[in-house]
Parts: C-alpha cells; sequence; structure tokens
C-alpha cells in the first residue's frame, strides 16, 4: 500500500508508529501525488522553509509554535443565488478524529478579504455557519492574528482556537466544521451575477490545525560514576585482573 | 600468570577493536526520498540523510562512548565469562528530528517534525 520498495511488515506493525503514519495517512503510490496547487501549497512551502532548512532540520529560532500543521481543504462549496450586493459560499472543512497523542494548540482560518472577480473588488470575511442565524459571529476570540504572516496583504489569518475546541474538538464520530464566506461587491457598484466557479473555494478559504506532539520522549541512560568510569579508561588489565 | 592468561583471553577482542578506521563511529549517509518510494507523499525535502553507526566497539567501553551499566557488563561477560554473549553493538546514541512537509491522501497538507530520523552520534550497547 505504502508503495516501493515493498516490505513484509510484521504482525505488530500498529506498534510501529512511522509505519502505522505511512499506513495510515500516505497516498498510495499507483494513486500518483495528490494534485495540490495554488496558494495553500505555497503558503506550506514558505512555512516549511521558515522553520526548516534545506536538508530538513528543523530551525532553531521557529516560530511556528506547534510541531505539526495541517492545511486542510473544504471538503464542499455550496454557492448561495445572488441576493444583492452579497455572496455567499458555504465551505465545510472535515476534522480528522481525536488522537491522544496529538493536541490542537491553535486553530485559524485564512481566506482572502479582497477577492477581484469580474473587474470588482469584493471584500469578504469568514463567520461560523448557524442555521438561521444571518449575523452569526465567531465569539472574541475569533480576531485577526496579530502573529507574523506568511500572507500577502490580501490575505486575512483568523483564530477559531475557542471555536473549534468549544463546539467540534470533544465531538465523537465525523466532525465538519462549517463556515460562511461573504463578499460584498462595492456598494456604488453595479450589481452583476458574478460567477463563483472561477474561483475555487480552496483558493480562498482554507483552515490551517495546529498541533504538538504531547509523546515526546527522551530516553536517559544513567551512566556508570565518572570515578569508576576514568578508571576504567585509566587501567583496565587492572580491572579486569581484579574481576578475575 | 595472570597476565599471559588474559591474553589468551582478549586475543579475539583485539580483533573486535581493529584498526583505527574500524571503529565504531558515524558515517553521513545521504537518501531521496525517491529511493525510499516516498516521493509522492513527500514534498520536502527531497533528500534525507539518516547516517549510520558502524565499526566495532572497543574491548574497554570508556567515557566518551556513552555506553550505559549494562553494555560495560556485557562487555566484560564476553571477555571473561562467556564469549557466547556478543559484545556490545555499535547503535546510535544521540538522533535529531527532521522537518517533513507532506501531501496526504485526502489532499491535506502537513508539516511535520519526526522525532528521532537522523542519528547525531553513536555508543556501543
Amino acid at each position: 500500500k505504502v508503495g516501493q520498495p515493498s516490505i513484509a511488515l510484521p504482525a505488530e506493525v500498529p506498534t510501529l508508529p512511522l509505519i502505522l503514519e505511512l499506513l495510515e495517512e500516505a497516498p498510495a503510490k499507483q494513486q500518483g501525488k495528490p494534485q495540490v496547487l495554488g496558494h495553500p501549497l505555497r503558503y506550506m512551502l514558505e512555512l516549511y522553509q521558515r522553520s526548516a532548512d534545506a536538508h530538513g532540520h528543523p530551525r532553531e529560532n521557529r516560530t511556528i509554535g506547534a510541531t505539526m500543521v495541517r492545511l486542510v481543504k473544504p471538503l464542499t462549496n455550496v454557492a448561495r443565488p445572488l441576493r444583492g450586493p452579497w455572496h455567499i459560499q458555504t465551505l465545510d472543512f472535515p476534522l480528522r478524529s481525536n488522537r491522544v497523542k496529538y493536541q490542537l494548540v491553535r486553530a485559524t482560518v485564512v481566506y482572502r478579504h479582497q477577492l477581484h472577480l469580474s473587474h470588482f473588488n469584493l471584500s469578504c470575511y469568514v463567520e461560523p455557519w448557524v442555521q438561521k442565524s444571518p449575523t452569526n459571529q465567531f465569539p472574541s476570540s475569533g480576531r485577526v492574528s496579530s502573529k507574523p504572516s506568511l500572507l500577502s496583504k490580501a490575505w486575512t489569518e483568523m483564530d477559531i482556537t475557542q471555536h473549534i475546541r468549544q463546539r467540534l474538538w470533544n465531538h465523537k464520530g465525523r466532525r465538519v466544521l462549517r463556515l460562511r464566506f461573504v463578499c460584498q461587491q462595492p456598494k456604488d457598484s453595479e450589481v452583476l451575477e458574478l460567477r463563483w466557479h472561477g474561483t475555487s473555494s480552496l483558493d480562498t478559504v482554507f483552515l490551517l490545525l495546529y498541533f504538538n506532539d504531547t509523546h515526546k520522549s527522551g530516553q536517559k541512560t544513567k551512566l556508570l560514576p565518572r570515578g569508576l568510569e576514568e578508571f576504567m579508561e585509566r587501567d583496565a588489565s587492572l580491572l579486569l585482573r581484579r574481576v578475575r | 600468570q595472570a597476565g599471559s592468561m588474559g591474553s589468551e583471553v582478549l586475543g579475539p577482542s583485539r580483533e573486535r577493536e581493529g584498526p583505527e578506521s574500524n571503529q565504531c563511529s558515524l558515517h553521513p549517509f545521504q537518501v531521496s526520498f525517491h529511493q525510499l518510494g516516498w516521493d509522492h507523499w513527500i514534498i520536502a525535502p527531497h533528500l534525507y540523510t539518516p547516517n549510520y553507526c558502524k565499526g566495532a566497539c572497543p574491548r574497554v567501553l570508556r567515557y566518551g562512548l556513552n555506553s550505559p551499566n549494562h553494555a560495560i557488563i556485557q562487555s566484560l561477560v564476553n571477555e571473561l565469562v562467556d564469549q557466547s554473549v556478543p559484545p556490545p553493538s555499535c547503535v546510535p546514541y544521540k538522533y535529531v528530528p527532521i522537518s517533513l512537509l507532506l501531501i496526504e491522501a485526502n489532499g491535506s497538507i502537513l508539516y511535520k517534525e519526526y522525532e528521532n530520523m537522523i542519528a547525531q552520534s553513536c555508543t556501543c550497547r
């Protein structure tokens, strides 16, 4: 399943963390590399280059604040019919099942707050999807991030950690974060039927989940007392005679 | 007497120590993720330097080798008591992590730091 080279895996494979991860997360070799292009990939490449050197060594001064960052693209993209100057997309982000090993430290949604469509500059924002609640807002923690950003001026990164923790994180079964991506035409402009399907929702909104590995272990080995080591090093033959 | 007996017993061990170049040490080694068959999954980096440890362990496991007590005792057992008990082996001592950028089967992009992926020093244990 993992691909070449084929390795004869022992029966106790699930106890081998790296192999288990390969089996669970790696795409099958014959499927080829899943196509992820555009801004999300550029964003993650830049995040990688800031956090690790060309050989993959994590940088000492990295500011990522987590050992794992997952970029999640929306599953579905339902565009509502035009309502005056408003354009609304409903986006579903699948959240994988909880793993005890990883602790969610931060969640942000990244979106274009300026969108150029059919010669119009639209102003956009993201809000949680709640049925029959047009004025729904994120809680106070859903503010725009003030952290140094990898994003250009047209993009915004908004912290939604509390929203995910409170509403979704401890739910069992399939969990989906549903958001509304709302854009407004300029007030003075003529209302035109702008077509969303020219704009991939993946390229306008994505979710970033930051995790820390809670099972980091440093196995320390207690060594012989220094005096004994020095003694052995200085006169090993004497020690051997004494043992005999 | 003890000296002559000692030299008899220690004969094979001296062979084990071998020349200076055969001592337990860290050897740099690089592989591409393409060679491992993982390039459809791993976007960055392209090359991986896991390194490896190879060489003979000395008869006396000195301080700098960071050998645990058990290895020192096993070395003595091999030397003095029963040569069917193998001498300690040259294995990695310290590791450093590697950061990978991955594309998962569902199309998500993952940055992840994997612990213990690069051997940085060796020990006899």
